[in-house]
């Protein structure tokens, strides 16, 4: 553990608080996509069966557990609670298009073939494209409000903080995992444009275009 | 290289 990966973990947990508390405050998920939130509870659920068959520490234990939990929780909001305010019509974002080559990925570039690593490398590869949906959405209606712009802030944050954290282990303990690494680069990629309209525009006029 | 099935990190 070392001071990246804690305030990664941080940020991560932030922005998933954010979203949660913007949906329950608000009674409303507006603007949000059904299909990014779909996507990470099937990311935390296939990345933390782990969880049923190791253990590494309580605080990997009860991250893990809060995680898997808001990602559902924010889910039923969507899907089942608030539902009527559920913006279906510009939530278009085929997931298939991403599921199914990443789970090809998967099957064909992986540590070891066993089933849980198979789906822990799933989970990985589907991390890094799971907030295309939002992405689209927000593209496609032109407007985002500025709770969710900072919540896509600290996903985004939370990926950057991994990169270092990587560099971290790398020199100090020799850790090396390429397919996190490659996966996470990606990851911080697809959120540098977002990171430039967050910075020049969001903190200016508190609502961008 | 990494251990399999030691993923520590979230």
């Amino acid at each position: 553990m070392n001071v990246f990966r804690l305030t990664g973990d941080l940020s991560h947990l932030a922005a998933i608080i954010i979203l949660l508390l913007k949906i329950w405050k608000t009674r409303s998920c507006a603007g949000i996509s059904g299909k990014s939130q779909i996507l990470f509870a099937l990311v935390f659920t296939t990345r933390y069966l782990d969880l049923l068959t190791s253990f590494i520490s309580l605080y990997n234990t009860c991250m893990k557990i809060i995680y898997v939990g808001c990602a559902y929780a924010t889910v039923y909001l969507i899907y089942a609670k608030f539902r009527a305010t559920y913006d279906g019509n510009h939530d278009t974002f085929r997931i298939e298009f991403l599921v199914v080559p990443v789970g090809g990925l998967a099957f064909l570039v992986n540590h070891d073939f066993s089933p849980l690593e198979i789906l822990w490398t799933f989970s990985i590869y589907l991390e890094s494209v799971a907030i295309l949906p939002q992405l689209f959405m927000i593209s496609k209606t032109g407007e985002a409000e500025t709770i969710t712009t900072h919540y896509l802030f600290c996903l985004g944050v939370y990926r950057a903080l991994y990169l270092f954290n990587w560099i971290w282990r790398f020199y100090f303990e020799g850790f090396f995992d390429m397919i996190a690494i490659v996966a996470g680069v990606v990851q911080t990629i697809l959120y540098c444009d977002f990171f430039y309209l967050y910075v020049t525009k969001v903190n200016a006029v508190q609502r961008f275009q | 290289g990494t251990l399999v099935e030691d993923h520590d990190e979230l």
